[in-house]
């Protein structure tokens, strides 16, 4: 059995069983995609395998990658510096050689969307990270900046769609050092509501939950349609 | 002259028998989140000539049936799945990367002597 088990999880483009040591949670696309090829399946239409319709991008293997970075700290907490500073890293080599890259979209999980306890508005930066982390450097060099926007929060997902610096990442791995998230909590001298600094970003932190869903395409599996016969 | 085929009993020809492959028998359920299993089926039964000449099966099943009967040594027709069809599955790699991924030929729906 362990034979025809290994040959079955070298088809699956795994080289042991995975052995996970709890579920990660699983994406409504994810299940949505699932769900609707099982429905194709019932209906005795062949979907096809090779286009991610719920996507509107050619592919037959979908991964979300969990985050792998970690938090940075900076000294003391004011209303100038950022609630939260976080290195995002993904792991991309699970992505096979001969696979093509065709979408990778960022998800950043703020917690969920609540109109009851409004925390303050967030202005949230994203930057590359170009420069590998310098050990004592309180945080990374920020590359080329991605994003740059004001969140009322909570506000549930942001996505952010990065295919270039996946394929680049993917390409040459060297070059995969991360993802510089910053945010910091917009004062609302208005609002009259005062929030709590230090809680308002623990409890960031604990919402956030960031992941990488990337799609290929494997030519291998996919061959071009044929041209339909006249 | 057809030469008369040995009439086999229906239940032994060759047709689709169901299969249901559950990924807790194989200790895979605690990594693969859906589906928990899935019908695969299988094709299994005897190929008689009478049958090639009605079973969808392919011309050189006809001919190497036709020449089973002239010649036992010439072996038989052989039951083969003749339409597959994939599915879908979901599953987390040892990285906590979750997958899905789409596997042609999985399932079996008809049968056919080839």
């Amino acid at each position: 059995f362990q034979l025809r088990e290994y040959v079955f999880l070298q088809f699956l483009g795994l080289d042991k069983v995975p052995s996970p040591q709890k579920f990660q949670p699983v994406p409504y696309i994810l299940k949505k995609i699932f769900q609707d090829q099982e429905a194709a399946a019932t209906t005795g239409v062949p979907p096809n395998m090779c286009y991610v319709k719920e996507l509107g991008v050619p592919g037959n293997v979908l991964r979300l990658l969990p985050d792998q970075g970690f938090f940075l700290y900076s000294k003391k907490l004011s209303q100038a510096s950022p609630c939260l500073q976080k290195l995002l890293y993904f792991n991309l080599s699970a992505i096979k050689e001969k696979e093509q890259l065709t979408m990778a979209q960022l998800g950043l999980d703020l917690g969920p969307r609540s109109y009851y306890n409004l925390g303050p508005e967030l202005e949230l930066a994203l930057f590359l990270v170009q420069e590998p982390h310098v050990w004592g450097q309180s945080t990374p060099t920020p590359g080329k900046i991605f994003a740059l926007q004001s969140v009322p929060w909570p506000q549930g997902a942001l996505y952010f769609n990065l295919p270039d610096v996946a394929k680049d990442w993917n390409d040459n791995p060297r070059k995969n050092l991360g993802l510089f998230l910053e945010i910091l909590v917009k004062e609302d001298r208005d609002s009259g509501v005062d929030f709590q600094l230090e809680d308002t970003c623990a409890r960031l932190r604990r919402s956030l939950h960031a992941s990488l869903l990337v799609v290929t395409f494997n030519p291998e599996q996919c061959p071009p349609s044929s041209r339909k016969r006249r | 002259a057809a030469v008369p085929a040995l009439r086999a009993s229906c239940k032994n020809l060759c047709h689709r028998h169901q299969l249901f492959i559950n990924f807790q028998d194989l200790g895979w359920h605690k990594w693969i989140i859906a589906p928990k299993g899935f019908m695969a089926n299988y094709c299994h039964g005897d190929c008689p000539f009478s049958l090639t000449t009605s079973l969808n099966s392919s011309n050189y099943a006809f001919m190497q049936a036709l020449m089973h009967t002239v010649d036992p040594e010439v072996p038989q027709a052989v039951c083969i799945p003749t339409k597959l069809s994939p599915i879908s599955m979901l599953y987390q790699d040892n990285d906590d990367n979750v997958i899905l991924r789409h596997y042609e030929d999985m399932v079996v729906d008809e049968c056919g002597c080839g």
